[in-house]
């Protein structure tokens, strides 16, 4: 399983024009000058993937995570992010090549779930994604300026990090 | 449950031991801080630069932390490999050799496997299989592909 | 004191309105929330980048809040000016335009203060008046001094 | 008042042979590898300054900062620091061009303080540091990876940054 597509809309600074990012397996390098969004493609990525925790997408409520600079043309302000996993190796038990999970967001911090389009409990969401271990953790989604973090973890959380993976 | 713990631990100590000596050729190791009584006792991460003493992770200088920490978090994919990695500028403190270092043992990992990382470093940037640029255009994000390999300074 | 403060409060809004323009030709400044209740609430400290709406600090970019902090610092200077700055690496999240701007801005105001940095980018170093290097060797610390104004790389 | 020198032995990464770190006004630079002792020689003057909390220094306690892979030739272990301030404003209130701050730190944790080669209680060396305006605090003093924190400041921590200075 990878992600072979991003589709980020009305998420933060991406604007209501459905933006696409096609990816594939190795190694993909993102630059840009200072407050581009390039950390906010890493953002919409946790957040398509059911982050909750508003601090962890650097925002102070989950509603500020809409896109606030232009107004929306074709609707109401909604902030999406949808990932394509390419499933061939079928870790994802679904019966399909590509496996898409998206992720709305309305003004009052209100998310829906979909799966392939098919609307789903955050709990069901989350299962599955589980299920092919596709959730997130601080070993393999290190945000901005933490990384040295990661060895000053206690001797307890570096147990706890290897007892988390068995 | 002590069993697969302490094979879980063995598995991640020898990787350790494997990428640190290859990036830095010095060494590195876990140790359990009580045997009899692991699961209410920690593990400590221990290295030793070349021509310096062994010395708890916690006392390093900044960039030798981020060597130990994406050595630790490599040797942890041995374990149970993850899809994807998301870096945000993980080489932010890293020299210039160290960087080169870095790329290259990134490089490698990402077969079968997927890193998707933001970098301000030339090294790191050469080595993409994809390079993504953002720039921001009447008031949002815009992301344009770059041909590789000539990169746009 | 609250004439006192409001005074204080002044000179490092109207600084910060200075450096910031100077940098980014954007807009900074102070609000003071509850002007009837100084000592009881807080100063919000707000940042608009060329092209992009007013933000509170807190939600802005890494290189972003990196600028803002300085501007910051910088600013109090005006208030009362430390004899010499201790800087390690402020630099490590900043493009190469802003480092720039920031080189320029440090050299300006080192003049009758001292600021010592450690740095990895060349725009900084490049304008220092002194510049050291500092090395490993038989197991400790080595210092030497490099000529201006050619740098080793 | 500047820093015009800075000697250091047996302070961290630096052996117990002393060394000697000229400096003048304006802007300074320190390069290096990584782990070559940058940062160590921030440490250094922070110490002298009278830092008494270890983790402001990196380590967890203050006897770790004595130099710990070569021996001391000249006797017993202990960490240096001193700081050659010109004084030629007499900012601090001596009458002498150049003032010394000397600490040192003895194997047991304990600390010297000197002015100008004479013994000096703790608390008389932090007042005449304190009336010459050469205390540090969280906003002359950035350490490494913190710069961003001043940004994410509450409202009352910047209240007070202000009236600190007041
Ligand atoms: N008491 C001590 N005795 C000897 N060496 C020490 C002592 N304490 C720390 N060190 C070592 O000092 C070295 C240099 O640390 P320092 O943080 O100054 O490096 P740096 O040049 O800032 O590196 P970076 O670029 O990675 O930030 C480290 O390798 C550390 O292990
Ligand atoms: N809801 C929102 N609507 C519009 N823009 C937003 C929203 N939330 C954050 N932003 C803006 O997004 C911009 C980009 O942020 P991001 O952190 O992704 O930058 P970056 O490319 O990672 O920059 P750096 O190199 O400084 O880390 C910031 O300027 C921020 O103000
Ligand atoms: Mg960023
Ligand atoms: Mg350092």
């Amino acid at each position: 399983v990878y992600i072979s597509k991003l589709e980020i809309a009305g998420f933060k600074s991406f604007g209501f024009k459905n933006t696409v990012i096609h990816l594939k397996q190795g190694l993909i390098s993102i630059l840009g000058p200072n407050g581009s969004g390039k950390s906010n493609i890493l953002d919409a990525i946790i957040f398509a993937l059911g982050e909750n925790k508003p601090k962890m997408m650097r925002v102070d409520k989950l509603s500020s995570l809409i896109h606030d600079v232009n107004k929306n043309k074709h609707g109401i302000r909604i902030a999406r992010a949808r990932i394509h996993f390419d499933n061939s190796d079928r870790k994802i038990p679904l019966e399909s090549n590509i496996v898409t999970s998206t992720r709305e967001l309305d003004i009052n911090g209100e998310s829906t779930y979909y799966i392939n389009n098919k609307k789903i409990t955050r709990t069901k969401f989350l299962d599955l994604l589980d299920v092919a271990n596709l959730s997130l953790t601080q070993l393999n989604a290190i945000q901005q300026g933490t990384i040295t973090r990661i060895s000053e973890f206690s001797s307890d959380e570096k147990r706890i990090a290897i007892e988390d993976l068995i | 449950k002590r069993q697969t713990f302490l094979h879980a631990f063995d598995i991640v100590d020898k990787e350790i031991k494997l990428i640190f000596s290859k990036m830095t050729s010095g060494f590195a190791w876990l140790e359990l801080q009580n045997e009899d009584n692991i699961f209410s006792s920690g593990v400590s991460y221990l290295v030793q630069f070349p021509n310096k003493p062994k010395r708890d992770t916690a006392s390093i200088s900044g960039g030798e932390k981020t060597l130990a920490a994406i050595v630790f978090i490599l040797a942890l994919q041995k374990l149970k490999s993850s899809s994807f990695y998301l870096f945000d500028e993980i080489d932010a403190h890293l020299d210039a050799p160290n960087s080169k270092q870095l790329s290259h043992i990134i490089k490698e990992r990402s077969c079968g496997s997927q890193f998707i990382m933001v970098s301000l470093k030339d090294s790191l940037i050469e080595k993409a299989n994809l390079i993504y640029g953002v720039y921001p255009k009447d008031g949002t994000s815009q992301v344009v592909v770059y041909k590789k390999p000539t990169i746009a300074k």
